[in-house]
This record gives C-alpha cells, sequence and structure tokens, in this order.
C-alpha cells in the first residue's frame, strides 16, 4: 500500500498570466510528481496542487521565488486517508 | 446476513463489492423498474454493470449517467448510489421523475472505473487512471477522460503515460471506455449523457477539444445557468458553468465532447463539490448534502430532455 506520509496539497493564487505560466512550467517537471488536483484555470482562480514530500522544499522555494500566493490546504495527505479508514471500518462494524 | 436494502448506509464510502451487492438488492427490491446489465470487462476482468432504469417499451430514448470514472473522486460514486436509489423513491411519487420515466430509460454506470476505484480502497487512495499497462513504460493507467474519440491526441491531454492525464495510445484504447461507446452507438437512441466527477464545482458542456462554441451552445448555456442556480438553492453551493474550453481549460478526448459529436446533444459534464479543504479526500458527513443538492440539477437537465425531443 502506498502511503503519503507528509504529503501536501497547496492552494495557489495566481495573480497574473505569468504566474500560470511558471505554475504550468513546473507542473510539467516530471521529477516533483506532483498532481494538480484542481486545475490552474486564470488567474485569481485557486488551483489545488499535491505536492509529495520529497518535492515540497523546492516546490515552495518555486513559489515563494515567484511570489506566487499559496496556502497549505492539507497539512498531511496520510493523517487524513488513516481518519478515511477509521471511519469506514467504524461505519462497516 | 439477511441482505436488506433499508440498512445500507448512504452517508458512507463503500467498497466495490458493497456497492456490486447493493446493485443487486436495489434489482431484487424493484424488478420492474430496475435491471443489471454488464456492458463489458474492465482491464483487470471486473464487470462493467449499468443500472437500467425503464418501466417498459423498446429502445425508448434514454439518458445515460455515470460517476467515477476519475476512481478517487468518491464523493461521485457515493452521489451515484444516492441518486440511483432516489430515482427509484421518486418514482410513482414525484411528478417529474414518474414523468420522464414513463417515456424514457436512464442507463446508470455507478462504478464507471472498477479496477482503478478498487485500488483506491487497497493501494493508492489518490488514484485517478485506470489500471492498464502502458507498453514500454513502467507508469501504469490511462486518464479515461482524455481516451475518447473527440479531438483525441490534442495538447489538451497528455502523450506521457506517467502524467495524469495520459491519453492512451489510442482513442477507445480502454475498455472501460470503449464499453460505454459500443454501448451507445448500439443503444442509438440516447438523448443526454451526463458524466459525473469532482470537485470544483462546475457544470460544463462541449467543447473542451476547441475553443468553437458547439451548435446548441446557448441552449446548453441557459440549461446549465437553470440547473445550477437550482443546486444552489438547496445550501448556497456555487457553481460555474459554461463549456469545458472557456470554464477551465483545453481538454482533449473527453466523454461529452465525444458524446456531443456523435448526436448527443444534451452533454454535460459535473464537477460536484469542493468544500474548500479537503478535495478527493471529503469527509463521508458531505456525501448526502452533496447527492442532494445534484439532484435538482440533475432533474433540470433529465425533465428538460423529456421536453425538448429531437
Amino acid at each position: 500500500e502506498q502511503l503519503f506520509r507528509g504529503d501536501q496539497v497547496l492552494r495557489i493564487t495566481a495573480s497574473n498570466e505569468e504566474q500560470i505560466t511558471l505554475l504550468r512550467v513546473l507542473g510539467e517537471q516530471a521529477e516533483l510528481q506532483i498532481d494538480f488536483w484542481r486545475d490552474l484555470t486564470g488567474p485569481g482562480h485557486p488551483a489545488d496542487l499535491w505536492v509529495p514530500f520529497p518535492s515540497l522544499q523546492a516546490v515552495k522555494i518555486f513559489l515563494e521565488f515567484h511570489s506566487i500566493s499559496y496556502s497549505v490546504m492539507i497539512e498531511d495527505v496520510q493523517a487524513l486517508l488513516d481518519e478515511e479508514k477509521k471511519n469506514m471500518t467504524r461505519s462497516r462494524r | 446476513i439477511q441482505r436488506s436494502i433499508s440498512t445500507f448506509d448512504f452517508a458512507s464510502y463503500h467498497t466495490l463489492e458493497e456497492i456490486y451487492d447493493w446493485m443487486d438488492m436495489l434489482v431484487d427490491d424493484h424488478p420492474n423498474l430496475v435491471s443489471k446489465i454488464q456492458i463489458g470487462q474492465s482491464y483487470e476482468n471486473r464487470p462493467l454493470y449499468v443500472l437500467k432504469f425503464s418501466t417498459g417499451g423498446s429502445n425508448r430514448p434514454a439518458i445515460w449517467l455515470d460517476t467515477g470514472i476519475h476512481s478517487r473522486e468518491w464523493i461521485t460514486q457515493a452521489t451515484g448510489v444516492w441518486t440511483a436509489n432516489k430515482i427509484v423513491k421518486e418514482y410513482g411519487q414525484d411528478p417529474s421523475v414518474t414523468a420522464i420515466l414513463d417515456s424514457m430509460d436512464i442507463f446508470f454506470e455507478i462504478i464507471t472505473n472498477p479496477d482503478g476505484f478498487v485500488f483506491t480502497h487497497s493501494s493508492n487512495r489518490l488514484w485517478r487512471k485506470t489500471r492498464s499497462i502502458n507498453a514500454g513504460s513502467s507508469c501504469v493507467g490511462v486518464d479515461p477522460n482524455r481516451n475518447w474519440d473527440a479531438g483525441f491526441g490534442g495538447s489538451g491531454s497528455s502523450s506521457d503515460p506517467c502524467s495524469e492525464t495520459y491519453r492512451g495510445p489510442y482513442a477507445h484504447s480502454e475498455s472501460e471506455v470503449k464499453a460505454i461507446v459500443d454501448f451507445i452507438r448500439s443503444h442509438g437512441n440516447v438523448k443526454s449523457v451526463i458524466s459525473i466527477h469532482s470537485y470544483s464545482q462546475m457544470l460544463l458542456f462541449p467543447y473542451g477539444y476547441k475553443r468553437t462554441p458547439a451548435a446548441h451552445h446557448q441552449e446548453l448555456n441557459e440549461l446549465a445557468k437553470k440547473a445550477v442556480s437550482d443546486l444552489a438553492a438547496m445550501y448556497g453551493t456555487k457553481y460555474a458553468y459554461g463549456s469545458v474550453a472557456d470554464t477551465i481549460y483545453l481538454a482533449d478526448g473527453t466523454t461529452v465532447d465525444w458524446a456531443y459529436d456523435n448526436g448527443v446533444k444534451y452533454s454535460f459534464t459535473f464537477e460536484l463539490r469542493d468544500t474548500g479543504r479537503y478535495g478527493f479526500l471529503l469527509p463521508s458527513t458531505q456525501i448526502i448534502p452533496t447527492a442532494t443538492e445534484t439532484w435538482p440539477a440533475l432533474l433540470d437537465i433529465m425533465v428538460h430532455v423529456l421536453e425538448h425531443p429531437y
């Protein structure tokens, strides 16, 4: 079973087209293994980016370097999955 | 253990087995209204089941609904289960549902990507694609919403098997997609296709693979506007609406574009509720509110299809 300990989901809001282009470039970097859960649609619209733990530093540095505003939407993906699993087990019981 | 439809918990997430068992119970309890048909097999040989809601007749005009083509979007499969149950409950009670089913059939594929769905339960909760092996790559799976023969292969999808939007080697390469294509084509009288996803809160229609407005853009836009307004009336959930290309981005090879290009005028795709925090990990407490608010919008589309034969 794949675990997602420490993976985060970032809510990113690009303020202009230039930032959107930068984010698209970021998304194309296969080695980061990031995944847009909610895609980029336009300036001012939030996008949600799943970032595996090993890529967190690189992604956050990239966002901050380019002054792209973001917040952490999910602190630890695995913690939520654990909670979900617990709820399912409880409900089945 | 005696099976009972009355004890099924619609407010919980369920495994494939539990949902398939529930489908059998629904059919057993309503044999004159619901039947289960198998339209094919998944890559890993799981049956692809469709619930048929019909009050009789032969090759009636039909509405196609599917949920969960992206396996990790659990709220959609859960909404599908609730909605199928709602259709049964409302037939004979709600005049709109009754009128629809008195002259049309509804086909509902609740688990459109069973391999992916099982994988989300066993190995990777965040799995989106099918589970087919890609020749020459260690990455598994194809995005089944980029695999349709509508602008297939364009820049609004990926040629990289490791990408979440990998389009696959050729259009309809995925058995899960091909089964729907074959079914809709062989039926020949499908008037509406509604493909349900999550999350983002949007109601979208063709086109996604080009910016050119669909021939029926105005009618689809007005219908979408009414549907999202009725949806919002329940809990105030705000939806965006419009063509895929205008509202989000260019996306090639999608279900709704294929349906529209194959003569299904009322082709829509939903992106269900996002609470703004959990994304695909929406807590199960959100299932009933999501399904409940989606219902009037679905009904708007289905009633419009009934009242605007073509």
